[in-house]
């Protein structure tokens, strides 16, 4: 994988769609104190699969959703998406559709659904997303995107269909991203590999082997 | 399983070797298994600063703890590259020497990791052909500017809006 | 006692708010009795920086909830002068506007507090009157070298030996 | 109290005798990382009778001894006075002296026996401090020293004399100072005070009131 593209919405302190294109080379985020920098870290980390909002510097899920400002109203949902590179393997798996389509929560896996019809529960009803979408999806690309609801329900998408937190949990399986990953150090935790147990040690080298 | 566990180990520790050298101008990092005969058992982290005794790392100091952690992280990344690596303010606690050899790190291993850094260390930006400003122009909502510069000088000619 | 305890909330309550005020040049800082009918209650804070909204203080960024726990540290001052006050690396994550309000705010309080700074920020000591280097020239024991400078712009001309 | 001079020897990684005078002014201590900066915080926390090792970043109080180097062998003593300027009631209660003598440990404190004979327990037997102490003592001044052997035994002693642990605090009652003092605020632990429990905020205002 390569990380190719950053989208956000109404995460924290990021009301208005922003994106973030990333090269090859190293990027540096700058900015005064309080202007959003770690915030971009908690997106990343999030999307990822983060379930805990203290990992997130939150009470609850609710405070990861744009709450506002004196001139602006709180938004109802929270997306971020995150596109990556990948030539290989992931082509087969998840076939590129061109539009996202809101998928009732709960269901199963992009690939299950694709395959057979899905038998619909009690009480599914579609939760149309609250911006038309602007992601496209390209060969050799896949798109990952979270989205939180006031209500509390979250949805999980590869690249536009709907899945579940397993199925982007084994997309990164043995690349060390994933929640509390070895490769995202929060602010002022650099040296929690030092004061951490022996035994959460182990669990870093037996995740990277 | 075991065997795979034990060749990551002594892999990833052969490069914590290294990379402690190159952080800190020489001395000894290490990983030692707390316990050797139990399977399951913890792992322990030696640190010795050059010209220094061995000595437990909750003696070492705030830039010291931090240079040992990013030694740790880079062996581990040469032994299972990750694709990208977020670093948020890592470099707050280094003094002026020790950013110099920290960005001397990152940007060697940039060629297989992608790096996002969090800074306000003009030095470690300098490293950066890449780099984003965030803003709060309208209080409480953040908006990006973007800043792409080949070769570092040009950081002196950032646009006013982005000079933070 | 009680009444004592509620005395020195309400005076120290109100230097908060100006201490925080001074700091982020605006917005409201407050202590609030999480259990306002309870003798013993414990204390919760509020922070609220120029145009944010009211929040929990545990979603502030890691420069504002230094900002906001050095203001209530100056307003306890205020009340309760100590003889001392050692600060160690606090600056390491303010940027530098905010820097320069810590540096005033420590230049005011000079007169009733002697500070003591360690710190790697060159803003920073250019406040202090008084700076100590730290040297381990023979590695693995600390020796001092004292600089006394009576003016700022003095710093420049500091014997090379004292250069960190 | 204003506080004069800071003297220590064989703590941490200060081996040999070192000497800081302030003025009245703000101090700055600089220098490259691992030089010993927060070793001379702990020097101060440590003397106003900080008693867990963990709060001077060790795992055992004798961590807090020179260890040795290379080139340098470990020292058996780690000793600390503070001078602080006291013009007013402090010199009713401790006559100045002129030479500091060593008491056996765990004798009352220094008050207690200029006024009557102590009795002698089993087993004291006078230690003799390792270097003869240059301190001297003058008017308006309080000197207060701590001194910790390999052995595990810690001596107190104010302008020379022994004393317990609860004579020091005895006189830093309502000061701020004093061990855990939210006077001295360590490496890293700024943010403390947001994220610790409210009923500890409250005896920080409490111990101020
Ligand atoms: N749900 C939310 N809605 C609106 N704003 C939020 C929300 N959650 C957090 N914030 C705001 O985000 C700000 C913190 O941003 P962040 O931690 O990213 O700052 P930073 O750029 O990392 O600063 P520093 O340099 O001090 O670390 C806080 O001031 C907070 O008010
Ligand atoms: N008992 C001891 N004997 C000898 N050296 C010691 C002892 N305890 C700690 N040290 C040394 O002191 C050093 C740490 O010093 P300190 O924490 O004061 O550094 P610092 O100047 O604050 O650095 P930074 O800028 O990184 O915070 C460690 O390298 C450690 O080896
Ligand atoms: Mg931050
Ligand atoms: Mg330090």
């Amino acid at each position: 994988f390569k990380l190719k593209r950053v989208e956000l919405i109404g995460f924290k302190s990021f009301a208005d769609r922003t994106r973030l294109e990333f090269g090859s080379g190293t990027a540096a985020v700058v900015g005064p104190n309080g202007c959003g920098k770690s915030n971009l870290g908690d997106a990343i980390n999030w999307v990822l699969g983060e379930q805990s909002p203290r990992s997130l510097r939150g009470d609850r899920m609710a405070d990861l959703i744009f709450n506002g400002t004196r001139l602006r109203p709180a938004t109802s949902m929270a997306e971020v998406s995150l596109t990556l590179l990948d030539a290989t393997a992931l082509e087969a798996k998840h076939p590129v559709r061109a539009i996202p389509i809101a998928v009732p929560a709960g269901t199963t896996s992009a690939a299950e659904s694709a395959g057979a019809a899905t038998e619909v529960e009690d009480g599914d009803v579609p939760v149309a997303p609250q911006v038309p979408s602007r992601l496209h999806f390209r060969d050799g690309e896949i798109v990952i995107t979270r989205r939180l609801f006031r209500s509390g329900e979250s949805e999980y998408l590869i690249n536009g269909d709907a899945c579940r937190l397993r199925d982007i949990q084994d997309l990164f399986m043995g690349t060390g991203l994933g929640p509390d990953s070895y490769a995202i150090i929060e602010q002022g935790r650099i040296g929690q590999i030092l004061s951490s147990k022996p035994s959460d040690r182990r669990s870093i080298i037996e995740e990277a082997a | 399983s075991r065997r795979q566990f034990l060749e990551a180990f002594q892999a990833i520790n052969a490069n914590f070797a290294e990379t402690f050298r190159t952080l800190f101008g020489g001395g000894v990092g290490a990983m030692r298994l707390s316990d050797e005969s139990d399977p399951e058992s913890g792992i322990d982290l030696v640190a010795q600063p050059p010209g220094k005794r061995l000595q437990n790392v909750l003696l070492l100091s705030g830039g010291e703890k931090a240079l040992v952690a990013l030694a740790l992280l880079i062996a581990i990344f040469r032994y299972t590259p990750s694709p990208f690596c977020i670093l948020d303010e890592v470099d707050a606690p280094l003094d002026d020497s020790n950013v110099e050899r920290f960005t001397r790190m990152i940007r060697a291993m940039s060629q297989t990791t992608q790096f996002i850094l969090m800074t306000h260390n003009k030095r470690t930006m300098e490293i950066c052909p890449l780099m984003y400003g965030v803003t709060m122009e309208e209080p409480g909502v953040s908006k990006l500017v973007s800043v792409r510069f080949e070769t570092p000088q040009d950081a002196d000619e950032l646009p006013a809006a982005a000079s933070f």
